[in-house]
């Protein structure tokens, strides 16, 4: 009476413990240390920039005289500067004239 | 106020060209 086989049950502990993170991507969470640290590719004067004319809600937009107010104690070059590169990028938009800003992504 | 529609379209471009 021989049984067969009964010995290999409880052999080496299976080897697939499940990983205890699955990858849920970090991705870009390295910041490479920018003399401007940078969030979302803009300066934080540039996003600052970008959602003061975002929370604005007026036809015509935010003037940068208006944005100047807001931003007070920020060099006005700093602000022209934010202002030309997010209206290059597309962010922003100019509106009755140049000094007029309104956000392309809330109308 | 066309110009402002066209300077938004334009806008929206290059939002869209910088693949945002």
């Amino acid at each position: 009476n021989m049984t067969q086989g009964s010995f290999s049950a409880g052999g080496a502990p299976l080897a697939q413990s499940v990983p205890a993170r699955s990858g849920m991507g970090e991705v870009g969470g390295g910041y490479s240390g920018n003399s401007d640290m940078q969030m979302n590719g803009l300066t934080p004067h540039q996003s600052q920039v970008l959602n003061l004319i975002r929370s604005y809600c007026g036809s015509e937009g935010m003037s940068f005289d208006e944005l100047k107010k807001k931003l007070h104690g920020l060099n006005l070059n700093t602000i022209k500067q934010a202002v030309e590169f997010l209206s290059n990028e597309g962010h922003i938009y100019s509106t009755v004239d140049e000094d007029h800003f309104k956000s392309t992504d809330a109308d | 106020l066309q110009r402002i529609q066209r300077n938004k379209q334009a806008a929206l471009r290059r939002l869209a060209a910088r693949g945002a």
